[in-house]
């Protein structure tokens, strides 16, 4: 099974969408055969690489609402090494599309499971909310990261985001895993943003020990710092190594996914 | 009837949250009376005042779905001048919930009328989505500010935004308008962030005298600057006045605020 992680804050605008892509085509980069899945009905994962789905382009609604439909039939290549499966407006009808199928939470999670072999790494964009396809991210991921910033609004909803895994963790998914807070534009200089990690490392290191799935979570290094250029990336359909590859969000991408390269014992 | 704004983007964390708060809260200092609606079930403008909701306390929820509740029933003095009717997190399944009553689109308006001759200003902070919570900001809505950062990747969300206001326009509010876009967050260093701007009125002047929503829409002046006081001041449940009332983002809400009294002929 590759590695598959949920890149989830129900808070809007916090870095998933752009971790999801220079995340993925940084281990790309290193060898790694990555699939990055669209989640979200905003479509920026696809918006990202320039692609505006033709008409007859199949996407992650028809993967979870057609039957026939297959990860294989869906995926676009985006760079050597660095597949997607991009995501349409109307994903947005997929709740209540889903809701009368049985089993609703569980249908990415088999349909994934025939490509299973194609990859090595698999990064799920979720939307901003912990709705059915957040929850179908879940059930079947191996482990979620938290991008946000380190401000107090989006620190709020750090409780709520973790009752949500919880909650999977007792049914859906029993092997799920909070591994990280991803700390986006960031800015080291701020006091406020230090005292906002104090606060999430206070709040983790209460969990050490207790039985919930995120007792081993920790705020992942290195965070990502603000770069202008990552927001430019996306005008010109580029991932940041495309774009501007020595800036400091490229380095702070490459050495995450070295990070996670050595800690999964990837080749 | 009061000046009903609904600040709506489906893009996350663009400032919604913050712009409601501080310039309702810069509206009240000067003198108008003004209602704040949360309509997020992350709940972040309830937070910023402070407020966690005791389990007595009404909310939008009860407001939206229990005919008997009324907005004097769910209202909170936040400051001298200013009342906001709290969220609730069970806000999320209010989309369930409202879908089995008739006319669920015209709930929040149908209630808020009742209110009209206690303010001058209502303004409602909508959640990162065009659901029916939002469409309900829409329906009772003179006009919308679309708080936006001068990126890319959340100037593509734009055009679906203006489509749903579109159809309201058609049907359930034909006098709703557009005014502005709002730019939060703002680096007007960036030549990116000038590009953006740039591609935003190209867009909007497209529109000039054409028969939609918002024709006469353009970028709200002044932008609010990018100002980690800002982010700082909901920590403490305070508004900007009362945190920093010196600081840049200060100047800028009440800048916007003077703009629109005089743009609305208030006292
Ligand atoms: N490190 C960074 N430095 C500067 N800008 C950034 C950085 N990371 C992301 N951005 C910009 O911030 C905005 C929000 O980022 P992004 O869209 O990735 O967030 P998201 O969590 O996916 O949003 P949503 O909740 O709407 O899906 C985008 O305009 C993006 O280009
Ligand atoms: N001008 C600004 N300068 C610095 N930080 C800001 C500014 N405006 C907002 N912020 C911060 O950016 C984050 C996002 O803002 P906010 O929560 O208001 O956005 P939102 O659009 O309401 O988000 P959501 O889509 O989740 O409801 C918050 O942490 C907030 O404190
Ligand atoms: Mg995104
Ligand atoms: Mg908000």
């Amino acid at each position: 099974k590759p590695r598959t992680v949920a890149l989830l804050n129900q808070k809007g605008g916090v870095g998933k969408t752009t971790s999801t892509v220079n995340l993925g085509a940084a281990l790309a980069r290193y060898g790694q055969r990555v699939l990055l899945v669209d989640l979200d009905p905003q479509s920026n994962l696809s918006l990202h690489f320039g692609v505006e789905c033709a008409p007859e382009q199949r996407t992650v609604r028809d993967l979870l609402l057609d039957p026939e439909c297959r990860v294989q039939d869906c995926v676009q290549r985006a760079r050597p090494g660095l597949d997607f499966v991009p995501a349409v407006t109307e994903l947005a009808l997929v709740e209540g599309e889903l809701a009368q199928l049985e089993g609703m939470q569980a249908v990415l999670r088999d349909k994934l499971r025939e490509a299973w072999g194609d990859y090595d790494v698999v990064l799920l964009d979720c939307p901003p909310s912990l709705g059915v396809l957040s929850v179908n991210a879940l059930t079947v991921a191996d482990e979620v990261f938290v991008p946000m910033q380190a401000h107090y609004l989006p620190l709020r909803g750090l409780e709520k985001l973790l009752q949500t895994v919880h909650l999977v963790s007792q049914g859906l998914n029993p092997s799920i895993r909070v591994s990280g807070i991803l700390l986006c534009m960031h800015d080291g200089s701020s006091s406020h943003a230090r005292a906002v990690i104090g606060e999430i490392e206070s709040q983790l290191a209460q969990f050490r020990g207790v039985d919930v799935p995120w007792s081993g979570a920790a705020v992942l290094d290195p965070a990502v710092r603000r770069n202008i250029k990552l927001a430019e990336a996306p005008s010109f359909g580029k991932t940041i190594f495309d774009y501007a590859p020595q800036c400091p969000g490229a380095d702070d991408y490459r050495r995450l996914a070295l990070g996670l390269i050595d800690r999964w014992g990837l080749p």
